[in-house]
């Protein structure tokens, strides 16, 4: 707290001297920061991502801006792009496990989940693709399949899944897995998951659960 | 609005820029480069009270003599420098899952500041 002269609560003499102060408005800005972002201190990075990998991510997600939301709200709204990690896998499926931080446990609520991967397949080749959204209910050992996709791929590229609600639940939860079944060995060989700038990834948008729900009528 | 410079008394928005590298931050905030944590400082005499810190117009210059001019007990008493207007900060960073966030925190940047 600054000492203040006079009535105001937040003003400071005209005489105020930056360098003087620099220390405390630097650890001002730090905690406002972090404050707003709903964090107690700054993330230690566990897995460092690829530059290339960030790149191609915001491309993508700029190319497909999610829908703007109906209602203007007010509340702070986050895009969380997380990059799979590659869990059980053998050839018949592929596991994608997605962590999400705290963030998106409790006060928050996850409006959209995209999942997003790349298939390089040979010329006038269709694959079939089927994709499972998988959650681990409370007091289960395995997971329990809650819902199925099946994309038809033909050519090289990017593919972009909007996820339904159990995805949106699972996100909330803090975690997703999802299971790649490729209908055939060559979709299987198709799927690129290990290279730097084609790592698949799901994009969610979430907003931050208000004290209170006002809404207007 | 007005920026403070030398040593102006009156209410004025101070310009100070967080540099995420100089604090060292610049490793899980990918953009921006900083951060401008602007703030009000500076008095608010009688005849500015009221004033929204952008160039007053003659109507207001005139208001503000015959309120400089009345007897001071009558206007209000405390006139404040506080923002009058604000703007939101886009922050793209990663979280401690090295997932990639971005989001706009809303009225985190000062933009003029004026007398309440």
């Amino acid at each position: 707290n600054l000492e203040t002269d006079g009535p105001c609560p937040a003003c400071w003499g005209a005489t105020f001297d930056l360098e003087s102060h620099r220390e405390l408005l630097l650890d001002l800005a730090k905690k406002s920061i972090l404050d707003k972002l709903h964090l107690s201190q700054r993330p230690t990075l566990s897995r460092p991502v690829s530059r290339e990998a960030l790149k191609t991510a915001l491309r993508r997600l700029r190319g497909t801006r999610a829908e703007t939301l109906l209602e203007h709200d007010q509340r702070q709204e986050y895009e969380i792009i997380s990059f799979a990690d590659t869990g059980l896998s053998n050839i018949n499926q592929t596991r994608l496990e997605f962590h999400f931080s705290d963030r998106t446990t409790g006060g928050v609520e996850v409006l959209q989940t995209r999942f997003m991967f790349f298939m390089q397949l040979p010329p006038n080749t269709t694959q079939t693709m089927n994709i499972r959204v998988l959650v681990l209910r409370p007091y289960d050992t395995n997971l329990t399949l809650t819902s199925q996709y099946t994309l038809q791929v033909d050519a090289s590229g990017w593919y972009q899944l909007l996820l339904g609600p159990e995805a949106q639940a699972a996100c909330s939860q803090g975690h997703l897995t999802l299971e790649l079944v490729p209908e055939s060995q060559l979709a299987h060989s198709s799927l690129i998951l290990d290279r730097f700038s084609h790592r698949p990834f799901v994009a969610a948008q979430v907003r931050v659960e208000g004290k209170h729900r006002v809404r207007r009528r | 609005g007005i920026n403070c410079q030398g040593l102006s008394r009156m209410c004025c928005r101070q310009e100070f820029f967080v540099d995420f590298r100089e604090i060292g931050w610049h490793d899980w905030i990918i953009q921006p480069e900083g951060y401008a944590m602007n703030f009000c400082t500076g008095q608010c005499p009688l005849h500015v009270a009221g004033m929204p810190g952008i160039s007053a117009s003659f109507h207001t210059a005139v208001l503000n003599l015959l309120k400089a001019n009345t007897d001071a007990g009558t206007a209000g008493r405390g006139s404040c420098c506080v923002p009058t207007s604000r703007r939101p900060l886009s922050l793209l960073y990663y979280d401690r899952d090295s997932n990639i966030v971005k989001t706009d925190i809303p009225d985190m940047v000062v933009e003029t500041c004026g007398c309440s």
